[in-house]
């Protein structure tokens, strides 16, 4: 564990909570995309399977039964509990045009051949486009709410973080991985528009 | 090639 990672992990942890809580706290989930909650549910299930059959760390397993439990919990509130506030018309990204390359594309390149590594690398793939079809909601309605977009804000900045926890890994510890490395990356630039946007002028209320 | 198998990351 290295400070960048932690940061990192606890920026994820973050944007989670804030988007449980504007959800819970204005008891609607407008201008939230309810596919993007979708993909990551899927991102998070297809990773941490290896919850029961490898053991890293409490704190490892301890985040891991947290992200499946919160995504879940938003998947529920998005879904049935606030579902007359889910904006369909606005929430249109066809998914499985994310899904389906990114299955292919883990058969394809991977570590191992396993189920468990598939897995894995179907996740790791998912995960760097799954925020697509939010961004993509928020530039069709043109705006996002504040809290929106510091959840946007946090979930951006945990890769961009975990780039920095892989630079350090690699000179500390020459470990790295290529797949994560990539993906981490494509991820991060997907949000620079949105970052530009954040950062100069606060999206919010446009 | 890192070990491989053991994602110790989130």
């Amino acid at each position: 564990m290295n400070v960048f990672r932690l940061l990192g992990d606890i920026s994820h942890l973050l944007a989670i909570i804030i988007l449980l809580l504007k959800i819970w706290k204005t008891r609607s989930c407008a201008g939230i995309s309810g596919r993007s909650q979708v993909l990551f549910a899927v991102v998070y299930t297809a990773r941490y399977l290896d919850l029961f059959t490898s053991y890293i760390s409490a704190y490892n397993s301890i985040m891991k039964l947290v992200f499946l439990a919160a995504s879940y919990g938003t998947i529920y509130l998005m879904f049935i509990k606030f579902k007359a506030s889910y904006d369909h018309n606005h929430d249109t990204f066809r998914i499985e045009f994310l899904i389906l390359p990114c299955v292919l594309l883990s058969l394809l390149i991977n570590h191992e051949f396993s189920p468990l590594e598939i897995l894995w690398t179907f996740s790791i793939y998912l995960e760097s486009v799954a925020i697509l079809p939010q961004l993509f909601m928020v530039s069709k309605t043109g705006e996002a709410e504040s809290i929106t977009s510091h959840y946007l804000f946090a979930l951006g900045s945990y890769r961009a973080l975990y780039i920095l926890n892989w630079i350090y890994r690699y000179y500390a510890e020459s470990h790295y991985d290529v797949i994560a490395i990539v993906a981490g990356i494509v991820q991060t630039v997907l949000y620079c528009d949105f970052f530009y946007l954040y950062i100069t002028k606060g999206i919010y209320g446009q | 090639d890192p070990d491989q198998g053991l994602h110790d990351e989130l």
